[in-house]
C-alpha cells in the first residue's frame, strides 16, 4: 500500500508517529517510546473494490476492470486495514507494577478497498 | 460527522493537518487505553527509584513476547515489616490481576546482603486472612542460598492467589544454617527488604481458556 501523498485521493495508508511525550503519557508508559498510529484513507472506486491492495496481482486487476465494465449495484468500498501487527507494551499499572503485554492488531502496516 | 459528511475512508474530504495531528493524539490515547483495557490512565503515586526499574526492565527479557494475550508482571514489595530478627519479614504485594487470568510462572526476587556467614535457609508462606483476627499461613517452597546478591526463587503458582482486596502476602521465615558459634553473634541484617534492592515477584499470567471454570467443575 502506499504511503499517502496529499495528492493521493485513492486508498492509502496514513502514517501518523505518535510520541508518548507529546501525550504527556511517558511517565506511566516506560516502553517504547512512541508507536505509528497508521490509517486508511481515501477513495476506492468500483474497479478498485475487493483489491487487497494497490499493488494487487494482475489477475485480480483484470477481474476489477470487468467489475467496472458492469457495475454492480452500487455500494460504497472503502478504504480499510488489510494487514496489521501487535505492539509490545511495557507500563506501570495503578499499584506501581511493572507489565508487560502485547496489545494486538495496533498497527496498521496495509491498507486495501472493502 | 456533519451531515452529508463521508467518513475518509471512503473519499471524503481530508482534514486539516492541525486538525488531524490533534484527531490522531486523542485516537491514539484511546487505542492505547483499550488495548490495554483500562477506562483511564492509571494514576502513579509512588514513582519507583530508577535503580529497582532498571532491574525490572532487565528482568523482563526485553524482545520475548508476551504469551499471546497474557502479561509479565512485576510488582515490588510494597511495605516490609521486618522482625528484628535476622531476616524474617512479612512482604506485601498489591496485584490488581484481572479476573479470569491464569498465573502459571511465579518467582520472587531476594537480594542477600554480603553478610551472609554462610548458607541461609529460607521458608517462604502464603499469608491468608482468617475469618478469626490473625492470619493462616500456607508453606509455599523452601530455599537455602549460600552466595550473596540477588536469588530467583521459583513459588508454586496455585499457592500465589491474590485475595479479593489484590493484597498478597507472603511470610519469610529464615535464618543462616551455620556451626553453633552462630548463637555468639547478635542477628544481622540478611536480607535487603527495602530501597533499590528490595524483593519484587515476577509473574506470567494469560487468560483462562474458555470453558476452564468448566473443566474444573466437571
Amino acid at each position: 500500500t502506499p504511503t499517502c501523498e496529499p495528492e493521493t485521493p485513492l486508498c492509502c495508508r496514513r502514517d501518523h508517529y505518535v510520541d508518548f511525550q507529546e501525550l504527556g503519557w511517558q511517565d506511566w508508559i516506560l516502553q517504547p517510546e512512541g508507536y505509528q498510529l497508521n490509517y486508511c484513507s481515501g477513495q476506492c472506486p468500483p474497479h478498485l473494490a475487493g483489491s487487497p491492495g494497490i499493488a494487487a496481482s494482475f489477475h485480480s486487476a483484470v477481474f476489477n476492470l470487468l467489475k467496472a465494465n458492469n457495475p454492480w449495484p452500487l455500494g460504497t468500498s472503502c478504504c480499510v486495514p488489510t494487514a496489521r501487527r501487535p505492539l509490545s507494551i511495557l507500563y506501570l499499572d495503578r499499584d506501581g507494577n511493572v507489565v508487560k503485554t502485547d496489545v494486538p492488531d495496533m498497527v496498521v502496516e496495509a491498507c486495501g478497498c472493502s | 460527522q456533519g451531515a452529508g459528511a463521508v467518513c475518509p475512508s471512503c473519499g471524503g474530504p481530508t482534514l486539516a493537518p492541525q486538525a488531524e495531528r490533534a484527531l490522531v493524539l486523542e485516537l491514539a490515547k484511546q487505542q492505547i487505553l483499550d488495548g490495554l483495557h483500562l477506562t483511564s490512565r492509571p494514576r502513579i503515586i509512588h514513582p519507583l527509584p530508577q535503580a529497582a526499574l532498571t532491574r525490572a526492565l532487565r528482568r523482563l527479557q526485553p524482545g520475548s513476547m508476551a504469551p499471546v494475550n497474557g502479561e509479565e508482571i512485576i510488582s515490588f514489595a510494597a511495605n516490609t515489616e521486618s522482625s528484628t530478627a535476622t531476616c524474617s519479614s512479612m512482604l506485601t504485594f498489591h496485584l490488581s490481576t484481572p479476573q479470569f487470568h491464569h498465573l502459571y510462572y511465579a518467582r520472587l526476587w531476594l537480594h542477600v546482603r554480603p553478610t551472609l556467614p554462610g548458607t541461609l535457609y529460607v521458608r517462604i508462606f502464603h499469608w491468608g486472612p482468617r475469618r478469626k483476627r490473625q492470619g493462616s499461613r500456607t508453606l509455599l517452597a523452601e530455599h537455602q542460598m549460600t552466595t550473596p546478591g540477588w536469588h530467583a526463587l521459583a513459588l508454586p503458582s496455585s499457592g500465589l492467589r491474590g485475595e479479593e482486596s489484590g493484597v498478597l502476602k507472603l511470610q519469610l521465615d529464615c535464618r543462616p544454617l551455620e556451626g553453633n558459634n552462630s548463637a555468639a553473634r547478635p542477628p544481622r541484617r540478611l536480607l535487603n527488604t527495602t530501597g533499590d534492592q528490595r524483593p519484587f515477584l515476577e509473574l506470567k499470567i494469560q487468560p483462562n481458556e474458555p470453558g476452564a471454570g468448566r473443566t474444573r467443575r466437571r
